[in-house]
């Protein structure tokens, strides 16, 4: 099962955003994507969960930390025309990837990722998982022992 | 560009379910993993994005429409213990999933995804990016036709 888990990468450049409170409508998301898209902000990652109201959703977006000016520009300014209820932003994180074939399969590797940082303190600010690739987002600061705190529990550099 | 997308993927397996408000503290989604995979719960996606609110977190994950039952009983155990604020579930859903090398890297990708389904009047319950793939959450009677669209959009029949 440790095999499966095949490397962590670090990445300390990205910041997150959020617009949050908007119309859960079709139309919505591709509004936001296309003004995003006409500043030439590259985006990194997309997460839009359930939300606790039925007829609104918030969108969470990554970007690249010399992006974060006019992606909060660009949203609040969307803000207005749609309604949403604000723009959040926080350029404290950085993601921490585990790499590995099969990782959907195994209910039991994101438990000993985070319970793993748990156990060390240290706080996942967010967490977005597919069938190759978890990612947690922790503070800066952190990263660096969350990325060896994980290698040591599935045995990566044995 | 438009090579950049491969392919699409439909999962209409999955049903979505969350639990809202719980404190953002570390060891909690440990805590949470653990009592999903001590019932042999196979968790597909996991998503933890922006909360409005500093201190509080809400999780959302898919799981085969078979353990939808298990997992909402599961966290509906937890709810209490953690001082969540509600668990919910939605079983209408299917993943359709764009996938491409380098999508990351292009803004305009998400773009024309969203705004594709937008201009259909199909609704994304959910989103969720990574390098490799592009994954919208759409209600089951919407999958196909969103599979198509996409097609169309990327010219992957040509
Ligand atoms: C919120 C946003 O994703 C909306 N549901 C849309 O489909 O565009
Ligand atoms: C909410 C949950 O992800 C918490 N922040 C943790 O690290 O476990």
């Amino acid at each position: 099962i440790v095999r499966t888990v095949s490397g962590v990468a670090i990445d300390k450049d990205q910041a997150r955003v959020a617009i949050l409170d908007i119309p859960d409508q079709p139309g919505v998301a591709g509004k936001i994507m296309q003004a995003l898209a006409d500043k030439h902000i590259v985006i990194d990652m997309i997460m839009q969960a359930f939300h606790p109201t039925s007829g609104l959703s918030s969108i969470t977006f990554t970007v690249h930390q010399s992006d974060v000016k006019d992606t909060i520009a660009t949203l609040s300014e969307l803000k207005d025309k749609l309604g949403a209820s604000e723009v959040l932003s926080d350029p404290d994180i950085a993601k921490v990837s585990i790499i590995g074939a099969g990782l959907a399969g195994q209910p039991g590797i994101a438990a000993i990722v985070f319970s793993t940082l748990g156990e060390a303190g240290i706080n996942m600010k967010m967490i977005s998982t597919s069938e190759m690739k978890l990612t947690v987002v922790v503070a800066k600061g952190d990263a660096e022992k969350a990325a060896k705190l994980i290698h040591k529990a599935f045995e990566l550099d044995t």
